[in-house]
């Protein structure tokens, strides 16, 4: 309840209307809007029941190793409803070809991979909030200091996916672990998505916002 | 940690 409490607001895209199509404009509309994502993303995180009771440097290396699975997550539930489109914005929805025009095509069929698991899965709102913060707790930073306390954080939310399932879910008592089950590709999706929009930076051709740089590179 | 500033500074924010 605390995490549905704190699931933030529609988040728009707002390409520029003053510049031709192109990838470069894609990509500058994108990394813009995981910019703003990220302070998002970051508000939401204290108020993850336990997280900001964790030291300032270990929330730091949660966030800085999460931040990608916890973007494509919210992608991924945000496109649910839909069929072989990624909502990666309430008004920015990106199909097959405007994926390849973008150079984003191998991303799109990972991403679209994670879609179909959480379809058939038939994943809820609560799940996803859950699931989404458990991918926050559970991001094997390397540079952690208080282990215990993190531990602490995975065990509290996990016992809340445990106690969901285990109210809502009678007719699947393995369904927890079908959902934990989703998180290895999630992260291996996440890891390819940095590695592009790393090799996007390095290139130059599309401006980043300082936040999006600094999450880029504490991730590489 | 000072490379991370932003990330910092609006972890330090209170909401």
């Amino acid at each position: 309840s605390h995490l549905l409490v704190a699931e933030p607001e529609k988040i728009y895209a707002m390409p520029d209307p003053t510049m031709p199509e192109s990838d470069i404009k894609a990509l500058t509309t994108l990394c813009d809007l995981a910019d703003r994502e990220l302070v998002v993303i970051i508000g939401w995180a204290k108020h993850i029941p336990g997280f900001s009771t964790l030291s300032l440097g270990d929330q730091m290396s949660l966030l800085q190793s999460a931040w990608m699975e916890i973007l494509i997550l919210s992608i991924v539930f945000r496109s649910l409803p839909y069929e072989d489109e990624l909502v990666y914005a309430e008004d920015y929805i990106m199909d097959e070809e405007h994926s390849r025009l973008t150079g984003l095509l191998d991303l799109y069929v990972s991403i679209l991979q994670l879609v179909r698991k959480y379809k058939k899965l038939k994943v809820e709102k609560e799940e996803f909030v859950t699931l989404k913060a458990i991918a926050l707790a559970n991001s094997d930073s390397m540079h952690i200091e208080d282990m215990e306390a993190v531990q602490k954080l995975q065990d509290a939310l996990h016992e809340a996916l445990q106690d969901f399932e285990s109210s809502q879910h009678q007719e699947d008592p393995r369904r927890a672990g079908k959902l934990l089950m989703t998180l290895p590709l999630l992260r291996q999706t996440a890891t390819k998505a940095v590695q592009h929009f790393y090799s996007i930076k390095v290139q130059g051709k599309v401006p980043m916002h300082k936040l999006f740089l600094e999450m880029l590179e504490a991730k590489v | 940690k000072e490379k991370h500033k932003i990330l910092h500074r609006l972890l330090q924010n209170s909401t």
